[in-house]
């Protein structure tokens, strides 16, 4: 599940 | 981005300012632990790697350098220039007793087996170990001095409030990442400790000391 990859938080 | 998250990076930028400003206006860095100030650098380096490749906002971006920055600075003032004012007596953790556990967790639990993601998880373990060389040293001298004890009060909220920001965005976004969560758990836990040892003591405007 790619949205784990693009981590968005600090 | 929703309130609770906000508030811990607030939370994390203060205390990391708090401290970097105690270091350099008192010109000593007594009572700090340096080793957990090097593995600070370190999981924001291998958590950062996607700053100019990755880009999400510029509060995202603008808060990674100031994290970058400090946590270097930090590390520099602690090892060179106020060098003679560093307690490596009491500074005594292990780090590689950390960071060889931490590597090898990393790579067999993880999201994805790429390098850029398996450093994010390195460093999203680490972090949640990383305090534990500076609680070592405070009960090594059995206290701590009041700013020390602001920035570790600062420090452990920041994550406990994203504890807060992962359940909102569980409830409004179904979104969870079980690794950032179990490790952010663990990481708060170790301050709870403190936290009652702060509320106790030094809100009421005694020196935190820890029984002996």
């Amino acid at each position: 599940n790619d949205n784990d990859n693009d981590h968005d938080e600090l | 981005m929703n309130i609770f998250r906000l508030l811990g990076d607030l939370s994390h930028l203060l205390a990391i300012i708090i401290l970097l400003l105690k270091i350099w206006r008192t010109r000593s860095c007594a009572g700090v632990s340096g080793k957990s100030q090097i593995l600070f650098a370190l999981v924001f380096t291998t958590r950062y790697l996607d700053l100019f490749t990755n880009f999400i906002s510029m509060y995202n971006s603008a808060m990674k350098l100031i994290y970058l920055v400090c946590s270097y600075a930090t590390v520099f003032l602690m090892y060179f220039k106020f060098k003679a004012t560093y307690d490596s007596n009491h500074d005594t953790f292990r780090m590689e007793f950390l960071v060889v556990p931490v590597g090898g967790l990393a790579f067999l639990v993880n999201h994805d087996f790429t390098p850029l993601e398996i450093l994010w998880t390195f460093s999203i373990y680490l972090e949640a170990v990383a305090i534990l060389p500076q609680l070592f040293m405070i009960s090594k001298t059995g206290e701590a001095e009041t700013i020390t004890s602001h920035y570790l009060f600062a420090l452990g909220s920041y994550r406990a409030l994203y504890i807060v920001n992962w359940v909102f965005r569980f409830y409004t976004e179904g979104f969870f990442d079980l690794i950032a969560i179990v490790a952010g758990c663990v990481q708060t836990i170790l301050y709870c400790d403190f936290f009652y040892l702060y509320i106790t003591k030094v809100l009421k405007g005694k020196q935190l000391t820890l029984p002996a």
